[in-house]
């Protein structure tokens, strides 16, 4: 499937 | 047709009642490799990704992909229903229409259940993750799972500090991992040492550590996490201040579930 994004980033931004 | 049979009843039984407290939805794939399943909790504090190969399954089949964002309280409720030996289908048609129908067959009794599940959206994933490199955190622990259960459990008897959500400070240091919890009138601290492996062979406690270190995470995580961890024997935690804590177990050679969380800040 299409993946949303790396976890690194979803981490950066929280 | 897309359609994987498998029988693993128990098994997902239990990974949902672990999931389920925390996430709300998650995003399940399907492929002929097995399954990936991913969730993001709402304060998107921890991202939850397992991971179970074909092999992992006494009986999978499963001729093309099909992913989707479900509920997880429902998908609980629904496996709650279901026996231990059922065989389960999962059936979405090729139209893609906005439902996909889980199927549990009991052989002994002969009985069929059946449950529609509305797809919802997954909060953000699945997202790519990369494989995480244990040289890149400042201590790793390795534990029997049901000895991380036994510091959850004693860490949320005494961590309710009524007004704020509970949290636990778990520090690496001198080869010694200390867990620290405060309560309203107190607070509870276990220190578990590292373990001659020559006394207890199955179970060690290992930690490797590069430096000191001293995180806080909401209880709540671990929590889940421990109920989680029953589908192995064998916890690992991955530490730093730079990066999101890696709670891992792996499941017989086959697959892995993994939380990673975001410590506090404070």
């Amino acid at each position: 499937g299409s993946k949303q994004g790396s976890i690194m980033s979803f981490f950066k931004k929280v | 047709m897309l359609e994987p049979r498998l029988v693993q009843t128990t098994f997902f039984k239990n990974v949902l009642e672990a999931l389920s407290d925390l996430f709300i939805e998650a995003h399940f794939e399907f492929s002929r490799t097995g399954l990936e399943l991913q969730a993001i909790d709402t304060s998107r504090v921890a991202l939850v990704a397992l991971v179970l190969r074909a092999e992992a399954f006494n009986h999978y089949l499963c001729d093309r992909g099909l992913s989707m964002g479900l509920n997880l309280a429902d998908m609980a409720k629904a496996f709650r229903c279901a026996n231990n030996d059922d065989i389960i289908t999962i059936k979405a048609e090729e139209d893609w229409t906005d439902t996909v129908t889980f199927t549990f067959e009991s052989p002994e009794d002969g009985e069929i259940l059946e449950f529609d599940f509305d797809f919802v959206g997954s909060n953000g994933v699945p997202l790519e993750i990369p494989e995480y490199q244990e040289s890149e955190y400042q201590a790793i622990v390795r534990m029997p799972s049901a000895k991380f259960m036994r510091i959850c459990k004693k860490l949320s008897s005494f961590g309710d500090s009524g007004d704020r959500d509970p949290v636990v400070i778990i520090s690496v240091y001198k080869e010694r991992v200390r867990s620290f919890a405060r309560g309203k009138t107190g607070t509870s601290t276990t220190v578990c040492l590292q373990t001659q492996t020559v006394d207890k062979p199955k179970e060690p406690t290992l930690i490797e550590m590069k430096e000191e270190v001293s995180l806080i995470f909401d209880l709540k995580y671990m929590n889940s996490f421990s109920k989680a961890s029953t589908l192995s024997d064998q916890v690992t935690i991955n530490l730093s201040s730079e990066l999101p804590a890696v709670f891992e177990c792996k499941i017989a050679e086959l697959g892995y579930i993994r939380y990673y969380i975001s410590p506090r800040k404070e």
